[in-house]
Parts: structure tokens; C-alpha cells; sequence
């Protein structure tokens, strides 16, 4: 699965995601990429995609959980995202990125590891797989 | 705080992918980073660029989407996409797809050209050709690579997620206690 999220210096969000699915699927399994709340979500407090065990991002509508998060709770999109990551989805299952209408970037996962990488317009960057 | 982009090419990695599998990724990761950071600069709007971005990293096949797609437990692709627009909340959604070269950006004409979010199977496939967008021959997405690692996965029978290592049909561990081994990013 690959995605990206982008915001525009007025707060003008979008989030895509695309996947070939799961080795040795069966024909006609839909994953969560396709899923808009599971795989990909967008409003106008944040932008997110998604990647991981399908079946398991579908159960826990991964992608808007986070905006819920911060629509209802008043969460950061960091600590939204961590939430949901860390706390409301089975470990070893689920990785996304996500941006917030003020410009902030979150990747958090809870497997090994996960390919990502994040830039923003003042100046930092990031291209990782692991954590430290 | 100004613009920003982040992108992922899966989850699930291993800490014993080989560095000759890991740098490619990290360089085609740079390299589609780089693309999303010129168009926000040149004010491409966030929609524009999370699909020029994605187009980007489906047709690199490191990656499980577009070229780098994995197989069914036929054999067959089967992509599928989603893009969303934060401002109008407007979305498409494909899936089933196994001709078009770039699946998002079939959703996003779903999204803009039809009172629909969502077109899956044949219907998405008819939809693909009434729009013109660019398909090849399903065998162009049916690789050596994929070929093999559907057949460890069969052996393994189980669903081949991501890194995971082909295992005994082990019923009694969960899919996400299975060691993670190496292997390309194939994660769904």
C-alpha cells in the first residue's frame, strides 16, 4: 500500500491512498484502502492515509477515528493519531501518515516498521523506515 | 505553520530487510517526497499533489500498488484506490481493478465525473475505458517476483501480509504475531 496527505499554506487538505491488496487474498476481498474512513479520510481539520492489515483498519475505521479524535475531543493530530495507533488497533497491524490544517505531520505505526517520509515549509524533512 | 506532505509505502517492515532492499525504497521515497515538495511550492492544490504523488509511487514496484502489485490466491490483480478532499469532503474509490496503470487516478475521476464515490469490478473497468485513462494488459502487473512470493505464500497457506515470513499453517498464531522476515513491501 502506498499513500500521501498534503496541506496547503491555507489549510486546504487531501488524502489518496493505493494498494494491490494482500498476497494470496481471495478474489473479491476489499481491503481498507478503498474504504473512505478506514483507508483514506479528509476534512477540513486534518488529512489521513492509512496502511496495514486491512481487516483490522476496516473494524476500527482508522482513518476517520483520528479526525474524530480531534473534532471531538480537541485533540492534537499527534496525540489523535497516537490514540488511535497505540491504543484502539491491535498491535502489529496498522501504520499512517496524517497532516493537520496548521501544517503538522504525524506517522505513527505499531509494526517493525514502516516507509515513510514527511517535509514541511519550515524546512524539516524526514525519509525513515524504522524508529530510533 | 505553512504547508506540509507525508507519504508511506507500507507498514510492517522487518528490522532485517537487507540493504539492498531497503535502499531503493528510501531513495524512491526521497525522490516521490521531492515531487509532492515542488508542486506545494509551485501552489499545485493539496488534491493535485496527493495524486501526483501516489501516481508516482504506483509506478514504482517496490511498492504493493500499480506496477509493484501483489497477487490473489488466483493469480490475478486486483488494485484499488481512494482519494478524499478535506474542504468539500468529496471522495472516490476504486477497486477490482486489473488493466489501469494508475488506480488513483481513476478514483479521483470517479470523484469529479460521476454522482458516485465508489466503482468496483467490471463497472470500474468499463469506466477506466469510457475516460480514456491509460491500461495495459492485466500479465504487465504479473511479475517473476510476485509470481514467487504467492507461491511461498500458498505453501505457507496463509495470507502473505506484507513482510510476513511464510509460515506452517499455524492456526493457533494470530496474523499479528507471525515473525516478520525479509521481503519487499507488499503490505495491503
Amino acid at each position: 500500500t502506498v499513500g500521501c496527505v498534503a496541506v496547503d499554506s491555507n489549510g486546504n487538505l487531501a488524502s489518496a491512498t493505493s494498494t494491490g491488496g494482500l498476497v494470496n487474498k481471495m478474489v473479491g476481498r476489499i481491503g481498507d484502502t478503498p474504504l473512505i474512513g478506514a483507508g483514506t479520510y479528509a476534512n477540513e481539520l486534518c488529512a489521513v492515509s492509512a496502511t496495514g492489515i486491512g481487516e483490522a483498519l476496516i473494524r476500527g475505521t482508522v482513518a476517520r477515528d483520528v479526525a474524530a479524535m480531534m473534532e471531538f475531543k480537541g485533540l492534537s493530530l499527534k496525540e489523535a493519531a497516537d490514540c488511535v495507533v497505540h491504543e484502539r488497533i491491535p498491535k502489529g497491524t496498522v501504520g499512517l501518515v496524517a497532516v493537520s490544517a496548521a501544517g503538522e505531520v504525524a506517522m505513527p505505526y505499531n509494526t517493525p516498521g514502516m516507509f515513510r517520509a514527511c517535509a514541511t515549509e519550515d524546512g524539516y524533512s524526514e525519509v525513515a523506515i524504522w524508529s530510533d | 505553520m505553512g504547508w506540509a506532505v507525508a507519504l508511506h509505502g507500507g507498514a510492517g517492515v522487518p528490522f532485517s530487510l537487507p540493504p539492498e532492499a531497503r535502499q531503493p525504497r528510501e531513495e524512491a521515497l526521497r525522490h516521490c517526497l521531492q515531487i509532492g515538495v515542488k508542486a506545494l511550492k509551485s501552489n499545485m492544490s493539496p488534491l493535485d499533489v496527493v495524486e501526483l504523488v501516489v501516481r508516482e509511487l504506483e509506478n514504482i514496484p517496490h511498492f504493493n500498488a500499480g506496477r509493484g502489485s501483489v497477487l490473489t490466491n488466483k493469480g490475478t490483480v486486483e488494485m484499488e484506490a481512494s482519494i478524499m478532499d478535506g474542504n468539500t469532503m468529496k471522495c472516490g474509490a476504486v477497486s477490482g481493478l486489473s488493466t489501469v496503470v494508475n488506480a488513483i487516478s481513476l478514483a479521483r475521476l470517479v470523484m469529479d465525473n460521476t454522482p458516485h464515490i465508489y466503482l468496483a469490478f467490471d463497472g470500474a473497468e468499463d469506466f477506466a475505458r469510457q475516460q480514456g485513462v491509460e491500461t495495459v494488459d492485466t500479465s504487465h502487473f504479473i511479475t517473476p517476483e510476485n509470481i514467487e512470493r504467492l507461491n511461498q505464500a500458498k505453501e505457507a497457506d496463509r495470507v502473505q501480509i506484507d513482510y510476513t515470513q511464510p509460515i506452517q499453517n499455524d492456526t493457533t498464531k494470530s496474523e499479528t504475531e507471525t515473525p516478520f522476515a525479509n521481503g519487499d513491501s507488499q503490505l495491503g
